[in-house]
């Protein structure tokens, strides 16, 4: 399968070939998509076969292609539902984020513990009581589920998710949440980023 | 310099050691931290010495030492200002969020384009005009940014930014933005997030 830097790289890719596809570009080279992100044209041409494509010498790429190519091994070719527990200021971001729609991910329902949210709609999302969560993800048959919940509450909403079926969560909460095997955990710490941010910049200023 | 896996490990330490301490912990050994995280404490060790701090054979860590070891190693034991460009949705869920004051950022102000937010308060953050940004950005002697302005703004926002002097970029917007050489800028794609759960749960469907 594939490794994780690459995979990792894909989206960038996609971006990058949008943006080629608006300027009305049809064919793309190795080495106009490394330019764009400063890597060699190789490692472009490995990341991509990953994919099942392969450019044609002199020619290069057809972007259309491309990035059918990537959105369907990615799996952004089809529609996939999501449930979002947590609907704070964090959820209520996710919920509005069109970036979501054409990466074929829709949250078709949020859950959380405040009764003022209950049967509100957020960016056209309807709010439930916790109860309601495995019937609303038995009914529509999702697999799913993005948490933006405090951290104290984090492993008691996972094990809710995990009983109902779930079998993906994206973890926006710091908590290190426990899952069985069967189960894939994605989180999204924006500390790490920070740490990131903070310790290059110092690392420039004594250079 | 210290590698940057070990690097974007340390927030995860200091979530599991401040969990600790809030148990009523004050001493906590590399296998402790191994056992939440998956790792081995041979890891652990590696990590944290480039910190500057070395365990006591048999006793362990410190964990207030080793806390303020490694906040003061990242740069989170100061206060740093930053600004924000993008007052939207992501944004105000930034703007609101209180996990970066306690990592020593404090979003001093945030700058928009729509005049309906210009003198208003977002979470106690003033909404400038961008006509305003080089002067706050001097008055206020900031040198980090956050960028969560639309695609489209992104390269010409950036170059305001430089202009003004802001060192570091820290960028939500899926744009690659284009910088000199001594600005530093970190991307936060969600996409990437997204497309490794994807393909982990495909994978894992298969297996
Ligand atoms: N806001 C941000 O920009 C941001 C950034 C990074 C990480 N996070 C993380 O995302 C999470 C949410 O942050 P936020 O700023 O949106 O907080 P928030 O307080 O605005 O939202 C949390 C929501 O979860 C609900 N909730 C609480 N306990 C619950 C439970 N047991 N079951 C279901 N719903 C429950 C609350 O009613 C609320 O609506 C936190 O873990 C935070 O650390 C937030
Ligand atoms: N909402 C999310 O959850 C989310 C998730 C991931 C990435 N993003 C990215 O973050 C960015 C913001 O997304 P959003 O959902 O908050 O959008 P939004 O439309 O809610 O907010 C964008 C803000 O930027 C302002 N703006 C536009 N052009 C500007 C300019 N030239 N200078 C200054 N301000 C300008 C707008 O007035 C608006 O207030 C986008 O690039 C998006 O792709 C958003």
């Amino acid at each position: 399968s594939i490794p994780l830097p690459s995979l990792r790289r894909l989206p960038r890719y996609l971006n990058i070939l949008e943006s080629f596809q608006i300027k009305g570009k049809h064919t793309v080279s190795a080495t106009d998509i490394a330019e764009e992100l400063d890597l060699k044209p190789i490692q472009i041409r490995k990341d991509m076969a990953f994919t099942g494509i392969v450019g044609k010498p002199k020619v290069g790429y057809d972007i259309n292609e491309l990035i059918k190519s990537i959105r369907s091994f990615i799996g952004w070719h089809e529609n996939t539902s999501a449930i979002l527990v947590g609907a704070g200021s964090l959820g209520t971001a996710l919920m509005g984020y069109e970036g979501f729609l054409t990466r074929g991910l829709r949250i078709e329902a949020a859950f959380d513990t405040d009764t003022s949210k209950h049967g509100t709609l957020i960016y056209d999302t309807p709010v439930y009581p916790m109860r309601e969560l495995s019937k609303v993800v038995q009914r529509k048959n999702v697999h799913l589920a993005v948490i933006t919940v405090p951290v104290s509450a984090a492993q008691s909403v996972t094990d809710t998710l995990v009983e109902s079926g779930i079998k993906g969560i994206w973890n926006f909460s710091p908590a290190e949440i426990q899952v069985p095997e069967q189960v894939v955990v994605k989180r999204e710490d924006l500390s790490e980023g920070l740490a990131v941010l903070f310790v290059q910049m110092q690392e420039m200023k004594h250079s």
